[in-house]
């Protein structure tokens, strides 16, 4: 039964694409078999990934309000391994097409649950936002993994964000849990950065990925070519903290 | 009559916040007087200058929903002749309680047209979204501020931005013109960054503001303090950059 990770953080240009994109791709070169699904409107993770959104049959969008399944929307990637489910700028309006349903939180998880024994890891990137699409995200997900920027607005954000983990695993989904913090775009020479980094250990402590995400150029590069940082410069700092990252969550999840 | 912008673009990251701030302080330095609206429930506008927004007798989510004024609402900063209308984290529920109203877009438009007069500039700082409290700021506005981060997925959100701005001055507010692209980190070492200004420059010509805000660690040590870049390191390039544009600003305006 794969795992379904979702990768939120309502504050936005954090990295939440580049995790998911690098990530995925990372997870996938370890063998293991992963579907990764782009549930925001900018469709960032479907071009990072080289695929084009008006050229796909069908997008999450179709999937959440009832014309398509997951299994009829999966396409295939340049990466060996992973699967993608892209996004459509449609899924705009589809928070207020699932707002009048009884189970509109659940569509996503519902959606899931028939392709879940099919992979290893379902990771699913989320729009800068607490709206009803991250929600189903969140009561689809097992776990969530936050980026966190090595930024002080990014460090505001997240209370606001604990809380609505914990909103929704009181009332929508009971094994939600944190996989963990993720610090990203991490540039050593800078003292807020340090500063940012003691501070999420100092609160959050084991919950902090040990993997750093270090400022990279090539992880900015890589997706105007379609192409993940491991298949654009394989070498690149940005794509070894990568496959550190699969690497650790291989090994946290045994 | 003062003129009312709108920073907006729906990537996250690209420095909205960043340059509503800056912006801001750098026109009331010359002498301006301005208001600056926090239309994002992160309230990173608020933070940024030193606002708690749990403080606040009342925010932009009372304004909109009709428990206050704009007058009320406005509060004193840490700079001479800039005032802010701070924002709260009930503005994620303004959207649904706007939603079944006949002027729903026109809510900020009409609470505005009040104080429009006793201010230079009127700035209104977006979340990253196309939600319907930025279409309001976009229906309000005489014109917008698109900051443009120099990175590739930057680049690809910004015809959906022009798509919304076009349907929004035709159907909404017909008087709504582009005040410019506003490149923002910006790193010449970097080819991607030269890349992208090159590639803006081609497309919109002169809409592209001359300014260029260059990366630089202060503007984002300076929230941490409660302070925009101006009052915190007078000299660094960061606040040169946005007195800069300020300058660019107000010539433009004659
Ligand atoms: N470690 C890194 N080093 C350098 N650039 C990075 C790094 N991580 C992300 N970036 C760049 O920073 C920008 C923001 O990252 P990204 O788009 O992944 O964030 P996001 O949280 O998904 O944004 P949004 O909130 O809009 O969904 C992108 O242009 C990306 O290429
Ligand atoms: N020119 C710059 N140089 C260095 N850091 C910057 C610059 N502009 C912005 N930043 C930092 O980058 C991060 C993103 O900027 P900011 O929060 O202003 O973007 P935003 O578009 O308002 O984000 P959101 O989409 O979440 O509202 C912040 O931590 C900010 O301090
Ligand atoms: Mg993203
Ligand atoms: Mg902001």
């Amino acid at each position: 039964m794969g795992k379904i990770i979702a990768i939120a953080n309502q504050k936005g240009g954090v990295g939440k694409t580049t995790t998911s994109i690098n990530l995925a791709t990372s997870l996938a070169v370890l063998e293991k078999k992963v579907l990764l699904i782009d549930a925001d409107p900018q469709a960032n993770a479907s071009s990072g990934l080289g695929i084009d959104p008006q050229q796909v049959k069908s997008s999450i969008y179709e999937c959440l309000v009832g014309q398509s399944s997951i299994q009829d929307s999966v396409v295939g990637t340049c990466v060996d391994g992973l699967n993608l489910v892209a996004s459509h700028i449609d899924l705009v309006g589809a928070e207020l097409e699932l707002m009048n349903m009884r189970t509109r939180e659940r569509v996503l998880a519902q959606a899931l649950s028939q392709v879940r024994d099919d992979y290893d890891y379902i990771l699913i990137d989320c729009s800068p936002s607490l709206g009803l699409i991250t929600v189903n995200a969140l009561t689809a997900a097992d776990s969530v993994i936050i980026p966190v920027q090595a930024e002080y607005f990014a460090l505001e954000g997240i209370s606001k964000l604990l809380n609505t983990i914990k909103i929704i695993k009181s009332k929508l989904n009971p094994k939600l849990e944190i996989e963990g913090f993720l610090l990203t775009m991490y540039d050593s020479r800078l003292r807020l950065a340090n500063q940012i980094y003691e501070e999420l250990k100092g609160h959050f402590g084991s919950l902090v990925f040990n993997t750093v995400i270090q400022r990279n150029i090539r992880l900015s590069e890589a997706p105007s070519h379609g192409l993940p940082a491991l298949l654009y410069d394989c070498e690149s700092r940005g794509s070894v903290n990568h496959m550190e990252l699969a690497k650790e969550l291989i090994t946290k999840n045994r």
